[in-house]
């Protein structure tokens, strides 16, 4: 489907993706995790998009398994939501993935 | 107004209210607190109200200042959201408050 090729699209030019919801504090929370370490993350906040935001959720769904936000991909791998994202950073892994990947 | 006398009487009703919403990570972390204390919160899921969610959402702006959910309360006064009321487990002080209550 269209929307697939665009999520698809979007992973593959991004090193670090998140479809978010902008009020939602584990969002907000995942966000500025990432920020610590450095990095920007390609945020996709999906109240901001209309009609196709519940859309885009569900497309999400379908290719993670994932129906809640924040749904975080690292090199085009899904990672998971903020629990799972600030898991792997305690383990020291994220930073590990994120050395992996070419972030500008 | 009306809604805002709804808000005083299950205020007064109950010694521990949660003002939350159902899918919201934050609002499902402080009522697990709360069960985890052994306490029995009165939870009004906000998004099982139609129209009349967004509208008690802004009653309880004005009477509190606070436009999040969680909005919680313990013997009618005010303790904030999520993070406030973690902190206050972690000063020991949410326990006493608690206390001071008429629990069931
Ligand atoms: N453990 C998950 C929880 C994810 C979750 O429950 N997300 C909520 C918002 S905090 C959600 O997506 N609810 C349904 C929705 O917003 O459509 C995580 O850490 O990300
Ligand atoms: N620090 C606050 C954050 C509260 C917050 O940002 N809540 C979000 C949901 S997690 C919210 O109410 N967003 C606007 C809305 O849902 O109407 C807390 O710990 O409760
Ligand atoms: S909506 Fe409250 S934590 Fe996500």
């Amino acid at each position: 489907s269209r929307m697939e090729d665009s999520i698809k699209k979007t992973l593959a030019d991004n090193p670090v993706v998140i479809y978010s919801k902008s009020w939602c504090s584990y969002s907000m929370e995942v966000k500025a995790l990432f920020k610590r370490i450095g990095v920007q993350p390609h945020v996709i906040e999906l109240d901001h998009l209309g009609a196709q935001g519940p859309q885009l959720q569900k497309v999400l769904e379908r290719l993670t398994g994932q129906s809640t936000v924040p749904n975080v991909f690292i090199g085009g791998k899904h990672i998971g939501g903020c629990t799972d994202t600030v898991k792997l950073y305690r383990k020291g892994e994220l930073v590990t993935m994120l050395s992996e990947q070419d972030i500008n």
